[in-house]
């Protein structure tokens, strides 16, 4: 249903404001608290989605093949470590959502650090 | 990934963005969505980071997310992150990182740290093209004052361009970056640029504001698959609102 590339432009006009269902909400982030508490009421109440995200990527990396599990355990269980080598208060901050959450520490330090990951 | 830099007929600056994300990881072939893209729109919040009850910055996250990618320090700049694909890329920086060569900076936290220290726009330039990363990017910079905008294209060690809204004399009132180096062209496959810029013309400076360039944003293939939200910004007033993106069939896949 679509063109050949190079796609040309349909420029729309009076499209806003959008539906109010899709506004995004806030919150709020208190940088008085320890790095490790700053995410925790955010994480808790968001625990599904973030997890629902995760487990969506690790099947699509197990469509690549049994092999690819070896990987997946080695982000839960040694890429945790990494957290301690990144800068102050980041390091903190990933240890706090990973308790808060339940989630490998291995896999929040991954998300975190996936654009380095993958630029190339 | 989409941003824009611009001013109104009155010099107020604004800066909007579409944050594309999920290429090739997973299609969905029932509903024509990408897999990641569809779990990522249902984590995106804005957020306010406060001291003492004060907030210092903005920003739109993925919650989980620690870095930034879009941000806004109220009064003083705007900040957006574009991905740039490079051969000498973020895999070869994590493997100098894990070496034990920490001298380079991971490209959300130098942006998260830029919203947090950084005094002026011009300091935030500073800081953005001149800290050594981890991967390449390029960083959208708007500023308070008219002609306050420019795209910075990062290497690993360096800016390797600054571009400015104020030396291109023809469309001095935006400044746009998609994925590609400004001086180049962009791959024919994944040309968002030329409809972007096309429907920034249509728009016209009178027609500059939140409105005009959600419009924009909104234009197919500005607007895709991938997107998954429209961030606006209006810096003056410290203004930042955020909307989830779908982009109804029939649409482009990127």
């Amino acid at each position: 249903s679509a063109q050949v590339p190079p796609f040309t432009e349909k420029c729309v006009q009076g499209t806003y404001p959008p539906d109010l269902s899709r506004k995004v909400p806030t919150v709020i982030i208190n940088l008085d608290l320890k790095p490790q508490d700053r995410w925790t009421h955010v994480v808790k109440d968001m625990k599904p989605q973030i997890e629902d995200l995760l487990v969506a990527f690790k099947s699509f990396i197990r469509d690549f093949g049994n092999w690819t599990e070896a990987i997946i355990k080695l982000v839960d269980n040694d890429f945790g470590y990494l957290a301690d080598e990144l800068p102050a208060p980041y390091g903190d901050e990933l240890k706090g959502i990973a308790t808060a959450s339940g989630l490998p520490l291995g896999e929040v330090v991954l998300y975190n650090i996936f654009y380095e990951i993958f630029t190339v | 990934c989409t941003s824009i830099v611009g001013q109104d007929l009155n010099g107020r600056m604004y800066h909007a963005r579409n944050l594309d994300f999920g290429l090739f990881l997973g299609w969905d072939i029932k509903n024509n969505t990408w897999e990641i893209t569809e779990k990522l729109r249902p984590t995106i919040r804005i957020l306010e980071f406060q001291r003492s009850g004060k907030t210092l910055y903005k920003t739109v996250n993925y919650l989980g997310y620690i870095g930034v990618l879009t941000g806004i320090r109220p009064g003083v700049f705007t900040l957006t992150m574009n991905e740039r694909f490079n051969i000498d890329g973020g895999f070869v920086g994590i493997f100098e990182w894990l070496l034990g060569n920490h001298t380079g900076q991971w490209m959300s936290f130098l942006t998260r740290d830029t919203l947090e220290q950084a005094a002026s726009y011009d300091d935030a330039k500073d800081r953005l093209a001149n800290t050594p990363m981890l991967a390449p990017a390029y960083y959208i910079l708007g500023g308070t004052k008219p002609g306050q905008g420019c795209v910075i294209t990062r290497s690993r060690q360096k800016a390797i361009d600054v571009w400015e809204m104020s030396s291109q004399p023809a469309n001095s009132w935006y400044i746009l970056e998609t994925n590609y180096d400004h001086w180049k062209k962009p791959m024919f496959l994944d040309d968002r640029r030329t409809p972007a810029n096309k429907c920034m013309q249509k728009l016209t400076q009178k027609g500059m504001g939140i409105a005009g360039i959600y419009d924009v944003l909104s234009s197919k293939p500005v607007l895709n698959k991938l997107t998954t939200y429209t961030a606006l910004m209006q810096v003056d007033s410290g203004h930042l609102e955020c909307w989830l993106q779908y982009c109804p069939d029939p649409c482009y896949p990127f």
